[in-house]
């Protein structure tokens, strides 16, 4: 056996199981009720005893099952190959592990065919308690699968060994226990909801149960116990919809990302975040990611459900918001000493509430939206500036409290996000686009068969259809930015001092351009090439000098 | 030695890297260095599959190297020491 300088300091660990993704061939049952079998092992072999918590409860392991890329540094790769892997002890994800979802997972298959689930729970647990490969291929902890009969399985002395010089022997019966009496034989229910010693008791209507695996018939008897709040949520589940794109109702449960109404959309590391809830989705190209919804809590530990506001620093670090509170983390780890009062996130700014945060790159100030004003503060000097806050008006016809506030992949947009719809603000024209609102849902989630939001009024042209809207005058020299420096002499009520020129540039001149711009290099190189190629032909067709062909010795004869 | 099916994906210098049997520098060394270094990194992974340690790459190796496995490398001798939660 070899050993990590990794193990847990306490007795009693807590487990989740995210039940997105399990494998169809198995089923709910079978597989919860394996990964419980391989805790036994362990815990028969140590002192140590689980504890399962729903999913989202800030669980100490957290087993899931995923395929490919999945968020950390080793994508599985289909079917074969790598079966699954764990991390080491640790706070966050130490100690969490991951089953590829491609394997052709069995259990007690008497014909060695597929990959058994509990040996490998078994060994993948083994390096959740800090226990690394084993150098004897007999033992559980050998790095290859090796099937063996599931049913009457025990560990090897190499395993057993390693595990207890970690953590000893487990508590003999007669001795006082180091922590509230477990039932051995029930190791993985310890306690039963109604124990008021449970610190959170978990909450029937908020797991993470899939409709699809039917409760298994052979098992149900002991998991029907009424000690076992796994099973009542079976019967009430409706269940996430594994197609995002067409809404469905929701009675719990992880949500449809297509009924809208998020608390927070932001961008963060240049990906599309969005919050409702105690879950979170990443959105790439118009399409939820894989396994998500996720709870919050199995990346950002510490980060409570329903957060108002969230953003990307200009250092890099994320800050969340919630009432009078923010949080700041760097990747998935809250700094030391959070949260705290917004009062002390810089002065002038809203210590209430936040509702929409966003670092606007074109003039790397950031925008805070709280009810229907905004303010413009500055990271360096934490600060908000003088003038503000300024109405909301500014930025179009968005509504007060926006939801979420992002910009364009080339920085051009800013769009403002509230409910199911977005507004799109033009950054160089530092004005709102027109024909807005859009669904944020069709145009950003890739859902479909949801309505769209109905086009606000355009005042002017309600006044007398027919007429261009005026357009106020283009910003000062006060920078780029929709808070535009308003100055005597250049108010909004005398457009002819300014007028304000659109030229639309439409597709065909550009390609035209384009075009252009790419055939006349070439013509040039091609006319060198055919000028060099001239030049050397001609050298080498030149006679060399008569004179130097003949000698004359003398010049007589010649005369 | 008689070629498995896809063995024809499979990386042995590669997977020996992977799972910690050989070091990057290992890789990119040249010459009767490494093929030494090679040979023994063969002949350590041979050991811990079960295998007769002879170092050489033969089928009975390439299968192996090819069965399901466990994605955590089984050498790491350097990280994890004093890290806490840090991905082997």
């Amino acid at each position: 056996f070899a050993l990590t300088a990794q193990r847990w300091d306490k007795e009693r660990l807590s487990f989740s199981i995210l039940y997105r993704r399990i494998p169809p061939s198995l089923g709910l049952n079978r597989t919860s009720d394996a990964i419980r079998r391989a805790f036994g092992v362990w815990s028969r072999v140590t002192p140590l005893s689980f504890q399962e918590r729903p999913a989202g409860g800030a669980a100490d392991i957290l087993l899931l099952f995923a395929s490919g890329f999945h968020g950390d540094m080793s994508p599985f790769d289909g079917e074969g190959g790598s079966l699954a892997h764990a991390f080491y002890p640790g706070p966050g994800m130490g100690g969490d592990t991951h089953f590829d979802a491609d394997e052709p997972w069995t259990l007690d298959a008497q014909n060695q065919e597929g990959i058994d689930l509990f040996l490998v729970a078994v060994h993948e647990l083994g390096h959740a308690l800090g226990l690394e490969h084993s150098e004897n291929p007999a033992a559980i902890m050998a790095p290859f699968y090796q099937w063996s009969d599931a049913q009457n399985f025990s560990l090897h002395g190499d395993d057993i060994a390693g595990v207890q010089r970690m953590y000893g022997p487990p508590v003999a019966s007669d001795a006082p226990p180091s922590s509230p009496p477990t039932h051995r034989d029930d190791i993985i229910i310890t306690t039963p909801p109604s124990t008021p010693s449970s610190p959170d008791p978990p909450d029937p209507t908020q797991t993470d149960l899939d409709p699809q695996a039917q409760p298994d018939p052979s098992l149900s008897p002991p998991l029907a116990t009424p000690t076992s709040h796994l099973v009542s949520p079976l019967t009430t589940w409706t269940g996430p919809d594994p197609d995002p794109v067409t809404p469905a109702v929701r009675t719990d449960g992880p949500p449809s990302i297509c009924d809208g109404d998020f608390d927070t959309v932001t961008l963060l590391r240049g990906e599309m975040f969005v919050f409702k809830g105690r879950w979170f989705w990443r959105v790439w190209r118009n399409r939820v990611l894989e396994n998500y919804p996720m709870p919050i809590s199995v990346f950002w530990n510490g980060l409570p459900d329903d957060i108002n506001a969230a953003y990307e620093r200009h250092d890099g670090k994320f800050v969340f918001f919630k009432g009078d509170r923010f949080w700041l983390f760097r990747e998935a780890d809250v700094l030391p000493g959070y949260p705290q009062p917004l009062h002390q996130y810089g002065r002038g700014i809203p210590v209430h509430r936040i509702d929409t945060a966003i670092w606007w790159e074109p003039n790397e100030f950031t925008y805070f939206f709280s009810g229907d004003r905004y303010w413009r503060y500055n990271e360096e000097t934490r600060s908000a500036d003088r003038d503000f806050p300024k109405p909301i008006s500014r930025w179009g016809k968005i509504p007060a409290s926006p939801r979420g506030a992002f910009l364009s992949d080339d920085g051009a947009s800013t769009y403002i996000y509230k409910g199911s719809s977005y507004w799109r603000f033009d950054n160089r024209r530092t004005e709102a686009d027109r024909g807005y609102p859009r669904s944020i849902l069709k145009d950003f989630m890739g859902c479909v068969g949801v309505p769209d939001p109905d086009p606000d009024p355009d005042p002017e042209t309600e006044r007398n259809p027919g007429t261009e809207p005026v357009r106020p005058p283009r910003p000062t020299e006060s920078g780029r930015g929709p808070d535009r420096e308003l100055r005597p002499g250049n108010t909004e009520d005398d457009p002819d001092q300014e007028v304000n020129v659109v030229v639309t540039v439409t597709d065909s001149e550009s390609k035209v351009m384009t075009l252009v711009m790419v055939t006349a290099p070439l013509l040039l190189i091609l006319c060198i090439l055919v000028l060099v190629y001239t030049i050397l032909r001609t050298l080498q067709n030149k006679e060399p000098p008569r004179a130097l062909v003949h000698c004359k010795r003398s010049l007589q004869d010649w005369v | 030695s008689a070629e498995t099916p896809d063995e024809e994906n499979l990386n042995p210098e590669e997977w020996l890297h992977r799972f910690g049997y050989l070091s990057r520098s290992g890789l990119q060394m040249s010459g009767p260095l490494s093929a030494q270094i090679l040979t023994r990194a063969v002949s350590d992974m041979q050991r811990v599959y079960g295998l007769a340690p002879t170092g050489r790459l033969d089928a009975a190796t390439l299968a192996a190297m090819q069965r399901p496995r466990c994605t955590l490398p089984d050498r790491t001798p350097e990280a994890g020491v004093g890290g806490v939660g840090t991905r082997r």
